[in-house]
């Protein structure tokens, strides 16, 4: 998973 | 990734599979409120916008698809499928969820991230999940004995986002930079409106007794 990106959360 | 977000989408995905069991099963939808679940199915259409764009993950597009698809097809059975649609109580399901959605959207065009079309939704999405749950409270305490499964659907709806809100804790502890204030308040809001349901689920629970919220 690309951690950091903006809306990385469901 | 860390536990706490898994548990809670996990959480989420199971308060979706417990209403699907609830609506195949039974082939009723008394209790629910299909308000709920057309401000849900704005609220996913609406942050999922950059499905096709932004790619994190397969587990994240996965879900986002899951989640769309899902919304979509139990407001489809409550409006569409004659066995379901005739087990809707619109008298019942009577709160003026277009409010809800107008407040959002307007909140969304002061208070967002980025003051861009994909931001304004994102922010939109945010704060009506917060309070697309209660027409579907307002409905429970109207009708008075809520069945078993609407009540597991709500309660798992509801502790999805406490999980949430413990996942944001262990990532603002974790790392450096991550601030996520817009999530973090509305997620606290949201998850305080289920605070009273909490507390008459776990009545029941402990009484082993049928789930009765007070008019």
């Amino acid at each position: 998973i690309v951690e950091g990106k903006y809306h990385d959360e469901l | 990734m860390n536990i706490f977000r898994l548990a809670g989408d996990m959480t989420h995905l199971l308060s979706i599979l417990v209403l699907l069991l609830k609506i195949y099963a039974t082939k009723s939808c008394s209790g629910v409120s299909r308000k709920t679940q057309e401000l849900y199915a704005i609220v996913f259409l609406a942050r999922y916008l950059d499905l096709f764009t932004d790619f994190i993950s397969v587990y994240n597009t996965f879900m986002k698809i899951v989640f769309i698809a899902s919304s979509l097809a139990i407001v489809w059975c409550i409006r569409v499928h004659p066995m379901v649609k005739r087990s809707y109580d619109k008298d019942l399901d009577t709160f003026r969820h277009y409010l809800l959605v107008a407040a959002s959207f307007l909140l969304a065009l002061f208070l967002h991230e980025k003051f861009t079309f994909l931001e304004i939704f994102w922010a939109f999405s945010i704060y009506l999940e917060a309070v697309a749950i209660l027409p579907q409270l307002v409905l429970l305490q109207r009708s008075g004995n809520v069945d078993n499964l609407t009540g597991q659907y709500v309660f798992f709806l509801g502790a999805y986002r406490g999980l949430y809100i413990l996942n944001w804790i262990y990532r603002y502890l974790t790392e450096p930079r991550f601030t996520r204030w817009i999530a973090c308040v509305s997620g606290v809001v949201q998850t305080a409106l289920y605070a009273d349901f909490f507390y008459y689920y776990f009545i029941s629970w402990k009484n082993n007794s049928k789930l009765k919220l007070p008019a």
